[in-house]
């Protein structure tokens, strides 16, 4: 799976994700990428937020609107409730996955709860990026 | 507001062998959707153009380089989201088209509708001039070896709930 959210100068935010799937997966299995909710959302008054991961678990737990509600509703941080929404998410159903978030604030998060999620971002005229927990 | 683009390329059990080519990969498509931004296009513009450029790389598990499902053949699916009016495109079970993000944002822009799937997505992305590649353009050696992979596993008993979409050898159990 491949994700991107961005803001621009006047706080507008979009979010685009896209996959293949997940290998053996049975002919018409949908995962949670299309899902709005789970895989991708975008509200220019809370956040945008694109994830990754184990499809049906994302899905079931509605993880990238789980993530915004946190943000909206319990005051956190984008890195807060990314972290939060993720571990709460593999701690009820197994399975594990990862997101990236930016908040109406223009406030970065970057989680996963799998072995490896790979990232970058650019912020003024700064590239980041990292693929192992911490970095 | 300072503007802001960032990507994933996937998460999962990621091999030390594909470390380099996601670097590359995300590197890549973060710097191609922020020259968007900076040149004064839109959000919805720089995020589709981030997606597009993985998209094209077999690094990454979406267009070119895609999983295979069982029938060993690629499916694919996508979606795109402005936060301004909370307008959105999706779509799903896309076949043979090299940036199903693209398909997902004419539906937003060209339907009155959210999400459109399977034989009816794809003649909508006919009837909007999308290349209709053949079937196996998209597949890579890599995703058929994954597929062999999981296959054997399944065979051998291993739990196969959480089946890879990271595409490594090492690894038979490891989350996509």
């Amino acid at each position: 799976t491949v994700g991107a959210v961005a803001i621009d100068r006047e706080g507008n935010i979009a979010v685009a994700t896209s996959t293949g799937g997940i290998t053996g997966k049975v002919a018409g299995r949908i995962g949670d990428t299309p899902i709005l909710g789970a895989g991708t959302y975008a509200d220019n008054e809370i956040g945008g937020v694109s994830t990754t991961g184990h499809g049906e678990t994302l899905m079931r737990f509605n993880a990238a609107q789980r993530i915004l509600q946190k943000i909206s509703c319990h005051n956190m941080s984008a890195q807060e409730a990314t972290e939060a929404a993720l571990k709460e998410m593999t701690a009820r159903l197994v399975g594990t996955g990862g997101a990236i978030t930016i908040d109406k604030k223009g406030q970065i998060g970057i989680y996963f709860t799998s072995k490896r999620m790979a990232w970058a971002y650019i912020k003024g005229n700064e590239l980041h990026y990292g693929i192992n927990a911490g970095e | 507001m300072e503007p802001i683009l960032i990507v994933h390329g996937g998460a999962g059990d990621i091999t030390e062998a594909r470390v380099p080519g996601k670097f590359t990969g995300v590197k890549k498509a973060v710097r191609e959707g922020f020259k968007v931004l900076s040149d004064g296009g839109s959000v919805l513009d720089a995020v589709e153009k981030a997606v597009c450029s993985m998209e094209l790389d077999d690094n990454f598990n979406a267009g070119y380089g895609s999983v295979l499902n069982i029938e060993g053949y690629i499916e694919m699916e996508a979606s795109i989201m402005h936060g301004k009016d909370l307008k959105a495109g999706c779509c799903t079970l896309i076949k043979g088209i090299m940036h199903p993000i693209s398909v997902a944002r004419r539906v937003m822009e060209k339907t009155n509708h959210t999400f459109l799937g399977g034989e009816n997505a794809m003649e909508f992305a006919r009837r909007e001039n999308f290349e209709l590649l053949p079937p196996d353009s998209l597949i890579t050696e890599n995703a058929k070896r994954a597929l062999e992979e999981f296959k054997e596993n399944q065979k051998k008993g291993v739990d196969t709930t959480f089946a890879r979409t990271e595409l490594d050898k090492t690894e038979p159990n490891g989350t996509g």
